[in-house]
Protein backbone atom coordinates (compact mmCIF):
# COMPACT_ATOMS: atom_id res chain seq x y z
CA UNK A 1 0.00 0.00 0.00
CA UNK A 2 1.18 3.45 -0.50
CA UNK A 3 -0.21 7.00 0.29
CA UNK A 4 -0.01 10.72 -0.02
CA UNK A 5 -1.24 13.36 2.94
CA UNK A 6 -1.57 17.21 1.71
CA UNK A 7 1.12 16.10 -0.83
CA UNK A 8 2.77 19.67 -2.09
CA UNK A 9 5.82 19.82 -4.53
CA UNK A 10 6.82 23.27 -6.10
CA UNK A 11 9.89 23.46 -8.33
CA UNK A 12 11.67 26.73 -8.58
CA UNK A 13 10.55 30.10 -7.04
CA UNK A 14 9.39 33.26 -7.14
CA UNK A 15 7.66 34.46 -10.43
CA UNK A 16 9.13 31.35 -12.59
CA UNK A 17 7.63 28.91 -9.52
CA UNK A 18 5.18 25.29 -10.52
CA UNK A 19 3.13 24.35 -8.18
CA UNK A 20 3.30 20.02 -9.68
CA UNK A 21 1.49 19.13 -6.63
CA UNK A 22 -1.14 20.70 -4.88
CA UNK A 23 -1.98 19.37 -1.49
CA UNK A 24 -2.64 15.91 -2.98
CA UNK A 25 -4.18 12.94 0.02
CA UNK A 26 -4.44 10.07 -2.13
CA UNK A 27 -4.35 6.23 -0.96
CA UNK A 28 -3.48 3.18 -2.99
CA UNK A 29 -4.94 0.04 -1.44
CA UNK A 30 -2.74 -2.84 -1.07
CA UNK A 31 -3.32 -5.25 -3.98
CA UNK A 32 -5.51 -3.08 -5.87
CA UNK A 33 -4.57 -2.26 -9.25
CA UNK A 34 -5.03 2.14 -9.65
CA UNK A 35 -4.87 4.07 -12.65
CA UNK A 36 -3.73 7.46 -12.73
CA UNK A 37 -4.89 10.03 -15.63
CA UNK A 38 -4.87 13.62 -16.50
CA UNK A 39 -3.82 15.94 -18.68
CA UNK A 40 0.32 16.28 -20.18
CA UNK A 41 1.79 18.32 -17.47
CA UNK A 42 -1.12 17.76 -14.43
CA UNK A 43 1.57 16.17 -12.03
CA UNK A 44 1.42 12.64 -12.38
CA UNK A 45 5.11 11.54 -13.04
CA UNK A 46 6.04 13.96 -9.79
CA UNK A 47 3.24 12.39 -7.84
CA UNK A 48 4.86 8.58 -8.99
CA UNK A 49 8.56 9.47 -7.69
CA UNK A 50 7.26 11.24 -4.85
CA UNK A 51 5.50 8.16 -3.95
CA UNK A 52 8.70 6.09 -4.50
CA UNK A 53 10.81 8.52 -2.33
CA UNK A 54 13.00 9.43 -5.93
CA UNK A 55 11.87 13.10 -5.69
CA UNK A 56 11.21 15.08 -2.32
CA UNK A 57 8.38 16.98 -1.36
CA UNK A 58 7.84 20.22 -0.56
CA UNK A 59 5.59 19.66 2.50
CA UNK A 60 3.23 17.06 3.15
CA UNK A 61 3.68 13.71 3.76
CA UNK A 62 4.31 10.10 2.05
CA UNK A 63 3.59 6.52 3.00
CA UNK A 64 4.92 3.00 1.62
CA UNK A 65 3.40 0.51 3.84
CA UNK A 66 3.45 2.14 7.48
CA UNK A 67 6.97 3.71 6.80
CA UNK A 68 6.83 7.52 6.32
CA UNK A 69 8.99 7.99 3.28
CA UNK A 70 9.35 11.46 3.85
CA UNK A 71 10.97 10.53 7.09
CA UNK A 72 13.55 8.57 5.77
CA UNK A 73 17.27 9.79 4.76
CA UNK A 74 18.95 9.01 1.98
CA UNK A 75 20.21 5.78 2.25
CA UNK A 76 16.71 5.07 4.09
CA UNK A 77 14.78 5.68 1.32
CA UNK A 78 17.11 3.38 -1.43
CA UNK A 79 16.95 0.67 1.24
CA UNK A 80 12.86 0.65 1.03
CA UNK A 81 12.77 1.55 -3.09
CA UNK A 82 14.99 -1.47 -3.45
CA UNK A 83 13.37 -4.12 -0.99
CA UNK A 84 9.75 -3.51 -1.67
CA UNK A 85 9.25 -1.10 -5.26
CA UNK A 86 9.12 -1.68 -8.76
CA UNK A 87 9.34 1.59 -11.12
CA UNK A 88 8.72 1.76 -14.82
CA UNK A 89 10.13 5.30 -16.19
CA UNK A 90 8.47 6.67 -18.63
CA UNK A 91 12.09 7.59 -20.45
CA UNK A 92 12.64 3.78 -19.41
CA UNK A 93 16.15 4.73 -17.88
CA UNK A 94 18.12 1.51 -18.59
CA UNK A 95 21.65 1.13 -18.27
CA UNK A 96 22.95 1.58 -21.65
CA UNK A 97 26.03 -0.64 -21.26
CA UNK A 98 24.30 -3.48 -20.08
CA UNK A 99 21.85 -6.22 -22.13
CA UNK A 100 18.34 -6.62 -21.71
CA UNK A 101 18.54 -9.21 -19.68
CA UNK A 102 21.21 -7.87 -17.54
CA UNK A 103 19.09 -5.07 -17.39
CA UNK A 104 16.00 -6.90 -16.29
CA UNK A 105 18.21 -8.89 -13.52
CA UNK A 106 19.83 -5.58 -11.82
CA UNK A 107 17.02 -5.33 -9.05
CA UNK A 108 17.67 -8.64 -8.08
CA UNK A 109 21.56 -8.05 -8.47
CA UNK A 110 21.29 -5.02 -5.89
CA UNK A 111 19.51 -6.86 -3.55
CA UNK A 112 21.17 -9.21 -3.70
CA UNK A 113 18.66 -11.65 -3.84
CA UNK A 114 17.95 -14.82 -5.74
CA UNK A 115 15.54 -14.85 -8.95
CA UNK A 116 12.81 -16.61 -8.69
CA UNK A 117 13.46 -18.07 -12.08
CA UNK A 118 10.02 -19.22 -13.05
CA UNK A 119 8.46 -15.81 -12.22
CA UNK A 120 11.47 -14.25 -14.26
CA UNK A 121 11.19 -16.83 -17.24
CA UNK A 122 7.14 -15.92 -17.17
CA UNK A 123 7.77 -11.97 -17.35
CA UNK A 124 10.19 -12.53 -20.13
CA UNK A 125 7.40 -14.62 -22.18
CA UNK A 126 4.98 -12.23 -21.67
CA UNK A 127 6.76 -8.98 -22.39
CA UNK A 128 8.25 -11.07 -26.04
CA UNK A 129 11.65 -10.15 -25.41
CA UNK A 130 12.83 -13.74 -26.03
CA UNK A 131 15.30 -13.16 -28.97
CA UNK A 132 16.59 -9.21 -27.64
CA UNK A 133 18.06 -10.74 -24.32
CA UNK A 134 21.51 -10.57 -25.62
CA UNK A 135 20.96 -6.83 -27.00
CA UNK A 136 22.09 -3.26 -25.43
CA UNK A 137 19.23 -0.76 -25.23
CA UNK A 138 20.47 0.96 -28.27
CA UNK A 139 20.08 -2.33 -30.25
CA UNK A 140 16.50 -2.28 -29.48
CA UNK A 141 12.83 -0.67 -30.67
CA UNK A 142 11.53 2.21 -28.72
CA UNK A 143 8.80 -0.56 -27.78
CA UNK A 144 11.33 -3.51 -27.28
CA UNK A 145 13.21 -1.08 -24.64
CA UNK A 146 9.70 0.21 -22.74
CA UNK A 147 8.98 -3.65 -22.01
CA UNK A 148 12.57 -4.30 -20.79
CA UNK A 149 11.84 -1.36 -18.35
CA UNK A 150 8.19 -2.93 -17.62
CA UNK A 151 10.08 -6.64 -17.05
CA UNK A 152 12.91 -5.24 -14.53
CA UNK A 153 10.30 -3.42 -12.34
CA UNK A 154 8.42 -6.95 -12.38
CA UNK A 155 11.77 -8.94 -11.47
CA UNK A 156 11.85 -8.68 -7.90
CA UNK A 157 7.92 -9.46 -7.01
CA UNK A 158 8.06 -6.35 -5.53
CA UNK A 159 5.42 -5.11 -2.72
CA UNK A 160 4.56 -2.11 -4.96
CA UNK A 161 4.89 -1.23 -8.63
CA UNK A 162 5.01 2.22 -9.87
CA UNK A 163 4.55 2.44 -13.55
CA UNK A 164 4.81 5.68 -15.21
CA UNK A 165 2.75 5.31 -18.74
CA UNK A 166 4.15 1.63 -19.30
CA UNK A 167 2.62 0.38 -23.01
CA UNK A 168 2.69 4.50 -24.53
CA UNK A 169 4.89 3.02 -27.50
CA UNK A 170 3.74 -0.16 -27.53
CA UNK A 171 0.91 -1.81 -29.59
CA UNK A 172 -2.32 -2.63 -28.61
CA UNK A 173 -1.93 -6.61 -28.67
CA UNK A 174 1.76 -6.24 -26.89
CA UNK A 175 0.08 -3.82 -24.20
CA UNK A 176 -2.96 -5.38 -23.23
CA UNK A 177 -0.85 -8.58 -22.83
CA UNK A 178 1.56 -6.68 -20.07
CA UNK A 179 -1.51 -5.18 -18.34
CA UNK A 180 -3.38 -8.45 -18.74
CA UNK A 181 -0.27 -10.20 -16.40
CA UNK A 182 -0.12 -6.97 -13.88
CA UNK A 183 -3.99 -7.82 -13.20
CA UNK A 184 -3.23 -11.17 -12.50
CA UNK A 185 -0.56 -10.15 -10.43
CA UNK A 186 -2.57 -8.07 -8.51
CA UNK A 187 -5.58 -10.66 -8.53
CA UNK A 188 -3.48 -13.87 -7.78
CA UNK A 189 -0.11 -12.46 -5.84
CA UNK A 190 -1.68 -9.79 -4.01
CA UNK A 191 0.71 -6.82 -5.75
CA UNK A 192 0.14 -3.79 -5.40
CA UNK A 193 0.08 -1.36 -8.64
CA UNK A 194 -0.21 2.10 -8.98
CA UNK A 195 -0.22 3.24 -13.23
CA UNK A 196 -0.35 6.49 -14.88
CA UNK A 197 -1.87 6.25 -18.41
CA UNK A 198 -3.16 8.53 -20.90
CA UNK A 199 -4.97 5.63 -22.24
CA UNK A 200 -8.51 4.99 -21.19
CA UNK A 201 -8.53 1.12 -22.66
CA UNK A 202 -5.16 0.76 -20.44
CA UNK A 203 -7.18 2.31 -17.24
CA UNK A 204 -10.06 -0.44 -18.20
CA UNK A 205 -7.55 -2.77 -16.45
CA UNK A 206 -7.73 -0.90 -13.05
CA UNK A 207 -9.97 -1.40 -9.89
CA UNK A 208 -10.30 2.80 -9.66
CA UNK A 209 -9.11 4.99 -11.92
CA UNK A 210 -7.62 8.73 -9.66
CA UNK A 211 -7.81 12.23 -11.88
CA UNK A 212 -5.19 14.60 -11.52
CA UNK A 213 -5.12 18.47 -13.32
CA UNK A 214 -2.87 20.98 -12.09
CA UNK A 215 -1.54 19.06 -9.36
CA UNK A 216 -5.00 18.32 -8.03
CA UNK A 217 -6.93 15.38 -7.42
CA UNK A 218 -10.06 16.37 -8.98
CA UNK A 219 -12.31 12.74 -9.22
CA UNK A 220 -12.46 9.41 -8.55
CA UNK A 221 -14.05 6.68 -10.37
CA UNK A 222 -14.46 2.65 -9.23
CA UNK A 223 -14.40 -0.47 -11.36
CA UNK A 224 -13.93 2.14 -15.02
CA UNK A 225 -15.43 0.78 -17.98
CA UNK A 226 -14.78 1.61 -21.39
CA UNK B 1 7.54 13.30 -51.57
CA UNK B 2 9.50 10.11 -50.27
CA UNK B 3 9.80 6.55 -51.54
CA UNK B 4 11.87 3.22 -50.97
CA UNK B 5 12.35 1.02 -53.05
CA UNK B 6 13.49 -2.67 -52.25
CA UNK B 7 14.92 -0.91 -49.06
CA UNK B 8 16.49 -3.77 -46.96
CA UNK B 9 18.17 -2.74 -43.92
CA UNK B 10 19.91 -5.91 -42.40
CA UNK B 11 21.51 -5.35 -38.16
CA UNK B 12 24.80 -7.25 -37.37
CA UNK B 13 25.64 -10.55 -38.88
CA UNK B 14 25.42 -14.09 -38.63
CA UNK B 15 23.85 -15.70 -36.35
CA UNK B 16 22.33 -12.44 -34.29
CA UNK B 17 21.46 -10.58 -37.47
CA UNK B 18 18.03 -8.83 -37.42
CA UNK B 19 16.39 -8.52 -41.06
CA UNK B 20 14.45 -5.08 -39.42
CA UNK B 21 13.68 -4.09 -43.36
CA UNK B 22 13.02 -7.17 -45.68
CA UNK B 23 12.71 -5.34 -49.69
CA UNK B 24 10.51 -2.49 -48.81
CA UNK B 25 8.87 -0.63 -51.47
CA UNK B 26 6.45 2.01 -50.28
CA UNK B 27 6.01 5.40 -51.87
CA UNK B 28 4.77 8.58 -49.84
CA UNK B 29 2.69 10.94 -52.11
CA UNK B 30 3.48 15.11 -51.75
CA UNK B 31 0.60 16.77 -49.77
CA UNK B 32 -0.34 13.16 -48.33
CA UNK B 33 -0.58 12.37 -44.68
CA UNK B 34 0.51 8.65 -44.55
CA UNK B 35 0.28 6.89 -41.01
CA UNK B 36 2.52 3.60 -40.87
CA UNK B 37 1.72 0.92 -38.45
CA UNK B 38 2.91 -2.04 -36.90
CA UNK B 39 3.64 -4.39 -34.37
CA UNK B 40 6.68 -3.76 -31.54
CA UNK B 41 9.87 -4.34 -33.42
CA UNK B 42 8.35 -4.40 -37.04
CA UNK B 43 10.64 -1.84 -38.16
CA UNK B 44 8.96 1.26 -38.12
CA UNK B 45 11.51 3.64 -36.84
CA UNK B 46 13.99 2.42 -38.60
CA UNK B 47 12.40 2.89 -41.86
CA UNK B 48 11.24 6.48 -41.09
CA UNK B 49 15.30 6.58 -40.30
CA UNK B 50 16.12 5.05 -43.44
CA UNK B 51 14.24 7.45 -45.33
CA UNK B 52 15.46 10.49 -43.96
CA UNK B 53 18.88 9.35 -44.31
CA UNK B 54 19.57 9.25 -40.40
CA UNK B 55 20.42 5.71 -41.26
CA UNK B 56 21.98 3.62 -44.09
CA UNK B 57 20.62 0.82 -45.99
CA UNK B 58 21.92 -2.37 -46.69
CA UNK B 59 20.75 -2.65 -49.91
CA UNK B 60 18.17 -0.55 -52.40
CA UNK B 61 17.17 2.96 -52.30
CA UNK B 62 15.40 5.86 -50.62
CA UNK B 63 14.27 8.83 -52.57
CA UNK B 64 13.10 12.33 -50.87
CA UNK B 65 11.56 14.41 -54.49
CA UNK B 66 13.80 13.65 -57.31
CA UNK B 67 17.22 13.31 -55.09
CA UNK B 68 18.36 10.34 -54.41
CA UNK B 69 19.64 10.34 -50.64
CA UNK B 70 21.19 6.81 -50.44
CA UNK B 71 23.62 8.38 -53.32
CA UNK B 72 24.39 11.25 -51.48
CA UNK B 73 27.39 11.59 -48.84
CA UNK B 74 27.47 12.65 -45.46
CA UNK B 75 27.65 16.12 -46.09
CA UNK B 76 24.68 15.71 -48.72
CA UNK B 77 22.43 14.11 -46.58
CA UNK B 78 22.91 17.16 -43.64
CA UNK B 79 22.33 19.73 -46.18
CA UNK B 80 19.11 17.34 -47.25
CA UNK B 81 17.55 16.97 -44.34
CA UNK B 82 18.58 20.62 -43.03
CA UNK B 83 16.58 22.01 -45.77
CA UNK B 84 13.58 19.99 -46.33
CA UNK B 85 13.02 17.36 -43.50
CA UNK B 86 11.62 17.91 -39.86
CA UNK B 87 11.79 14.63 -37.59
CA UNK B 88 10.24 13.88 -34.31
CA UNK B 89 12.11 10.90 -32.71
CA UNK B 90 10.32 8.42 -30.61
CA UNK B 91 12.65 9.30 -27.87
CA UNK B 92 12.46 13.21 -28.67
CA UNK B 93 16.35 13.82 -28.96
CA UNK B 94 15.99 17.20 -27.06
CA UNK B 95 19.24 19.14 -26.62
CA UNK B 96 19.35 19.27 -23.15
CA UNK B 97 21.26 22.30 -22.26
CA UNK B 98 19.03 24.34 -24.33
CA UNK B 99 15.64 25.68 -23.37
CA UNK B 100 12.26 24.42 -25.26
CA UNK B 101 12.20 27.71 -27.48
CA UNK B 102 15.90 27.55 -28.39
CA UNK B 103 15.33 24.00 -29.52
CA UNK B 104 12.58 24.29 -31.30
CA UNK B 105 14.26 27.67 -33.40
CA UNK B 106 17.21 24.98 -33.59
CA UNK B 107 16.33 24.10 -37.42
CA UNK B 108 16.04 27.38 -38.12
CA UNK B 109 19.41 28.62 -36.65
CA UNK B 110 20.97 25.49 -37.99
CA UNK B 111 19.92 26.47 -41.70
CA UNK B 112 20.13 30.19 -40.81
CA UNK B 113 16.86 30.53 -42.19
CA UNK B 114 14.79 33.62 -40.57
CA UNK B 115 11.69 32.27 -38.35
CA UNK B 116 8.35 32.74 -40.29
CA UNK B 117 7.30 34.31 -36.66
CA UNK B 118 3.47 34.32 -37.32
CA UNK B 119 3.60 30.50 -38.29
CA UNK B 120 6.15 29.65 -35.15
CA UNK B 121 3.64 31.60 -32.76
CA UNK B 122 1.04 29.55 -34.42
CA UNK B 123 3.00 26.05 -33.49
CA UNK B 124 3.94 27.14 -30.05
CA UNK B 125 0.17 27.69 -29.16
CA UNK B 126 -1.10 24.38 -30.80
CA UNK B 127 1.61 22.56 -29.05
CA UNK B 128 0.68 24.50 -25.46
CA UNK B 129 3.94 25.33 -24.41
CA UNK B 130 2.96 29.33 -23.67
CA UNK B 131 4.26 29.23 -20.24
CA UNK B 132 7.26 26.63 -20.33
CA UNK B 133 9.45 27.58 -23.30
CA UNK B 134 12.40 29.32 -20.87
CA UNK B 135 12.96 25.48 -19.14
CA UNK B 136 15.30 22.83 -20.10
CA UNK B 137 14.44 19.40 -21.21
CA UNK B 138 14.76 18.10 -17.44
CA UNK B 139 11.91 20.60 -16.64
CA UNK B 140 9.25 19.46 -18.39
CA UNK B 141 6.93 16.65 -18.46
CA UNK B 142 7.15 13.67 -20.80
CA UNK B 143 4.40 15.12 -23.16
CA UNK B 144 5.67 18.72 -22.54
CA UNK B 145 9.20 17.08 -24.41
CA UNK B 146 7.20 15.45 -26.58
CA UNK B 147 5.62 18.60 -27.71
CA UNK B 148 8.98 20.85 -28.05
CA UNK B 149 10.04 17.92 -30.19
CA UNK B 150 6.70 17.70 -32.58
CA UNK B 151 7.02 22.13 -32.52
CA UNK B 152 10.93 21.59 -33.74
CA UNK B 153 9.81 19.54 -36.85
CA UNK B 154 7.43 21.70 -37.43
CA UNK B 155 9.31 24.85 -37.03
CA UNK B 156 11.12 25.15 -40.55
CA UNK B 157 7.81 24.51 -42.56
CA UNK B 158 10.02 21.60 -44.37
CA UNK B 159 8.46 19.86 -47.65
CA UNK B 160 8.14 16.53 -45.20
CA UNK B 161 7.96 15.84 -41.95
CA UNK B 162 8.58 12.30 -40.18
CA UNK B 163 6.53 11.81 -37.24
CA UNK B 164 7.76 8.84 -35.10
CA UNK B 165 4.97 7.93 -32.67
CA UNK B 166 4.41 11.75 -31.97
CA UNK B 167 1.54 11.38 -29.39
CA UNK B 168 2.22 8.51 -27.47
CA UNK B 169 2.85 10.35 -24.04
CA UNK B 170 -0.14 12.44 -24.39
CA UNK B 171 -3.45 13.12 -23.52
CA UNK B 172 -5.99 12.45 -26.24
CA UNK B 173 -7.27 15.82 -26.35
CA UNK B 174 -3.78 17.24 -27.11
CA UNK B 175 -2.70 14.98 -28.85
CA UNK B 176 -6.01 15.36 -31.15
CA UNK B 177 -4.87 19.02 -31.56
CA UNK B 178 -1.32 18.33 -33.15
CA UNK B 179 -3.13 16.10 -35.25
CA UNK B 180 -5.54 17.72 -36.22
CA UNK B 181 -2.55 20.87 -36.93
CA UNK B 182 -0.77 18.47 -39.32
CA UNK B 183 -3.96 17.31 -40.75
CA UNK B 184 -3.98 21.39 -41.75
CA UNK B 185 -0.56 21.82 -42.97
CA UNK B 186 -1.12 19.12 -45.14
CA UNK B 187 -4.28 20.11 -46.60
CA UNK B 188 -3.90 24.03 -46.61
CA UNK B 189 0.10 23.91 -47.19
CA UNK B 190 0.92 20.89 -49.40
CA UNK B 191 3.09 19.61 -46.53
CA UNK B 192 3.73 16.05 -46.66
CA UNK B 193 3.19 14.07 -43.52
CA UNK B 194 4.74 10.25 -42.93
CA UNK B 195 3.75 9.27 -39.06
CA UNK B 196 4.33 6.24 -37.18
CA UNK B 197 1.60 5.54 -34.85
CA UNK B 198 0.33 2.56 -32.67
CA UNK B 199 -2.85 4.08 -31.77
CA UNK B 200 -5.72 3.34 -34.43
CA UNK B 201 -7.79 6.98 -33.06
CA UNK B 202 -3.88 8.89 -34.13
CA UNK B 203 -3.68 6.99 -37.42
CA UNK B 204 -7.88 8.12 -38.41
CA UNK B 205 -6.26 11.62 -39.47
CA UNK B 206 -4.29 10.04 -42.36
CA UNK B 207 -5.16 9.64 -45.77
CA UNK B 208 -3.55 6.13 -46.09
CA UNK B 209 -2.21 3.85 -43.08
CA UNK B 210 0.36 1.10 -44.33
CA UNK B 211 1.09 -1.64 -42.27
CA UNK B 212 4.39 -3.50 -41.58
CA UNK B 213 5.15 -6.61 -39.95
CA UNK B 214 8.70 -8.48 -39.26
CA UNK B 215 10.48 -5.23 -41.82
CA UNK B 216 8.01 -6.05 -44.63
CA UNK B 217 4.68 -3.94 -46.06
CA UNK B 218 2.08 -6.26 -45.42
CA UNK B 219 -0.92 -4.28 -45.92
CA UNK B 220 -2.34 -0.90 -47.16
CA UNK B 221 -6.28 1.43 -46.25
CA UNK B 222 -7.07 4.07 -47.92
CA UNK B 223 -8.95 6.84 -45.71
CA UNK B 224 -8.97 4.41 -42.42
CA UNK B 225 -11.99 5.60 -40.26
CA UNK B 226 -12.14 4.49 -36.89
N1 LIG C 1 21.31 -1.10 -33.74
C1 LIG C 1 20.60 -2.25 -33.80
N2 LIG C 1 21.22 -3.44 -33.73
C2 LIG C 1 20.51 -4.59 -33.76
N3 LIG C 1 19.18 -4.67 -33.91
C3 LIG C 1 18.50 -3.50 -33.99
C4 LIG C 1 19.16 -2.24 -33.94
N4 LIG C 1 18.22 -1.26 -34.01
C5 LIG C 1 17.02 -1.88 -34.11
N5 LIG C 1 17.18 -3.23 -34.10
C6 LIG C 1 16.13 -4.23 -34.21
O1 LIG C 1 15.44 -4.05 -35.45
C7 LIG C 1 14.04 -4.34 -35.28
C8 LIG C 1 13.21 -3.18 -35.75
O2 LIG C 1 13.42 -2.06 -34.90
P1 LIG C 1 12.54 -0.73 -35.04
O3 LIG C 1 13.09 0.25 -34.03
O4 LIG C 1 12.50 -0.27 -36.44
O5 LIG C 1 11.08 -1.24 -34.61
P2 LIG C 1 9.72 -0.43 -34.43
O6 LIG C 1 8.73 -0.98 -35.39
O7 LIG C 1 9.97 1.05 -34.49
O8 LIG C 1 9.28 -0.83 -32.96
P3 LIG C 1 8.52 0.02 -31.79
O9 LIG C 1 7.09 0.05 -32.17
O10 LIG C 1 8.78 -0.83 -30.59
O11 LIG C 1 9.16 1.37 -31.70
C9 LIG C 1 13.84 -4.65 -33.79
O12 LIG C 1 13.75 -6.06 -33.59
C10 LIG C 1 15.09 -4.11 -33.13
O13 LIG C 1 15.46 -4.85 -31.97
N1 LIG D 1 12.59 19.99 -12.53
C1 LIG D 1 11.53 20.76 -12.83
N2 LIG D 1 11.61 22.10 -12.77
C2 LIG D 1 10.55 22.88 -13.07
N3 LIG D 1 9.34 22.40 -13.42
C3 LIG D 1 9.20 21.07 -13.52
C4 LIG D 1 10.27 20.17 -13.23
N4 LIG D 1 9.83 18.89 -13.43
C5 LIG D 1 8.54 18.98 -13.81
N5 LIG D 1 8.16 20.29 -13.87
C6 LIG D 1 6.83 20.80 -14.21
O1 LIG D 1 5.88 20.24 -13.30
C7 LIG D 1 4.64 19.98 -14.00
C8 LIG D 1 4.23 18.53 -13.76
O2 LIG D 1 5.15 17.68 -14.39
P1 LIG D 1 4.90 16.11 -14.48
O3 LIG D 1 6.10 15.51 -15.14
O4 LIG D 1 4.52 15.57 -13.15
O5 LIG D 1 3.61 16.02 -15.45
P2 LIG D 1 2.85 14.76 -16.04
O6 LIG D 1 1.45 14.80 -15.56
O7 LIG D 1 3.63 13.51 -15.78
O8 LIG D 1 2.84 15.07 -17.61
P3 LIG D 1 2.97 14.09 -18.90
O9 LIG D 1 1.64 13.45 -19.05
O10 LIG D 1 3.29 15.08 -19.98
O11 LIG D 1 4.08 13.12 -18.64
C9 LIG D 1 4.88 20.30 -15.47
O12 LIG D 1 4.32 21.56 -15.78
C10 LIG D 1 6.39 20.36 -15.59
O13 LIG D 1 6.83 21.26 -16.59
MG1 LIG E 1 4.68 12.21 -16.99
MG1 LIG F 1 9.91 2.57 -33.08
Amino acid sequence: ASRAVAATKIYGSGETSVRALDSVTVSFPSGEFTAIMGPSGSGKSTLLHCLAGLDDLTSGQVFIGDVEVTALDEKGKTRLRRDQVGFIFQSYNLVPTLTAEENIRLPLDLARRDADEEWLAKIIDIVGLGDRLTHRPTELSGGQQQRVAAARAMASKPDIVFADEPTGNLDSRRGSEILEFMRTAVKDFGQTIVMVTHDPISASYSDRVVLLADGQIVDEVRQPTV
